[in-house]
Parts: C-alpha cells; structure tokens; sequence
C-alpha cells in the first residue's frame, strides 16, 4: 500500500461518511439523489461480492463492510426514514441509460468471462458514471448546499489519487489494470467542471450555484 | 486472468 492508495480510500471513506452525517444530522436528504445513492448501492454490492470468495486484509474486508453498510444506510435514510425530505421532481435522471449499456460493457469487456469478475467489471464501470445523476440534479436546481459539495469533492478526489495510485503499482510493483484506469480516467474526467467550481466558489466561502 | 488490482484495491 502506498500514500496515494491509503488517502484515497480515506477520501472515499471522508465522501460516504460525509453525506450519512449531513442526511443524520439535518434530517434530511434535499438536494441529493437517492438515484445516484441507489446506483453506489449496487457498485459496492456487486464488486465486495469477493469477500464470500477471498480474504485480502483485515484492513480491505473491514473497509469494504464499512462502505457496504454506508450506503445501505443512507439509501435507507433517502427512500424510508426521511423520504418526505426526498426531492424526487428533481431527481430524474433515468438511470437505465446508464445501468443497460455498462451491463452490455462488463459482458463484452473484462478480465474473465466469470459471473463474479462480470459483476465486479460491471461495478467499475457503473462507478465511473453514478455521479451522474447527483451532478443532473444539481444542474436542474442550479445549486448545492456546501456539505453536499464538500462530498462530492472527497468522491471525486478519490478517484484522481487512485490513479496517482495506479501509476506507483505500474513503476514500482509492475502491474497495471487497463478496465480501471480506463473507468477511472473517465470517472474523474466527470468531476472535472465540479472540481473548478468547487475551487473558484466554495473553498472562496461562497455557495455553489449555477448560473440560470 | 482476474483483475488483481480490483481485488485488493477498494
């Protein structure tokens, strides 16, 4: 493990416990879609499906369990807890645009023709586009509140250290996955516009709104 | 072959 591998899995763990906090502590879930929420949902259970087959860590099988359990409990908090407090009219993004291609993906290219691998491809692939529609819902309103922002930079800074990451295991240990750094590349490609505003607005104090 | 990375990668 290095730096770049450990700060990336914290900044994950920073996004996910970031959004349960928000949603807990307001009671409640406006501005964020349950959509996308639902969409992390099935990336964590269709790639962690290796803790039944193989045993990494205590520190992997741990975080993997921790990021599952996260995101069951904000899906639960979006569609029972607080679901009065769910903005559905915002959040419309159709999802099967996104989950029927990268399922047509995962079948056609992967590592190996294995339910298991199938799925965890699958997961890679629909990871690097379930933002999409949180950054849907935020272009239709037009804003977000800060903490949602705050989330969304620790999501997306993730990825970028997981390819500084990729970069280190190919120069320093030799191996090199070519379906991860490709989803990767393209998940952080996403954040990109959202990463400028975040610098030029938030992090000068100021809300993050889009103009009309 | 499997992709080792995604395996002990999160």
């Amino acid at each position: 493990m290095n730096i770049f591998w450990l700060t990336g899995d914290l900044s994950h763990l920073a996004a996910i416990v970031i959004l349960l906090l928000k949603i807990w502590k307001t009671r409640s879930c406006a501005g964020i879609s349950g959509k996308g929420q639902l969409l992390f949902a099935l990336v964590f259970t269709t790639r962690y499906l290796d803790l039944l087959t193989s045993f990494i860590s205590l520190y992997n099988t741990s975080m993997k369990l921790i990021y599952i359990a996260c995101s069951y409990a904000t899906v639960y908090l979006i569609y029972m807890k607080f679901k009065a407090t769910y903005d559905g009219n915002h959040d419309t993004f159709r999802v099967e645009f996104l989950v029927v291609p990268v399922g047509g993906l995962s079948f056609l290219i992967n590592h190996d023709f294995s339910p298991l691998e199938i799925l965890c491809t699958f997961s890679i692939y629909l990871e690097s586009v379930a933002i999409l529609p949180q950054l849907f819902m935020i272009s239709k309103t037009g804003e977000a509140e800060t903490i949602t922002t705050h989330y969304l930079f620790f999501l997306g800074l993730y990825r970028a250290l997981y390819l500084v990451n990729s970069i280190w295991r190919f120069y320093f240990e030799g191996c090199f996955d070519l379906i991860a750094v490709v989803a990767g590349v393209v998940q952080t490609i996403l954040y990109c516009d959202f990463f400028y505003l975040y610098i030029t607005k938030v992090l000068k104090g100021k809300k993050l709104s889009l103009p009309a | 072959k499997k992709s080792v990375l995604t395996h002990d990668e999160l």
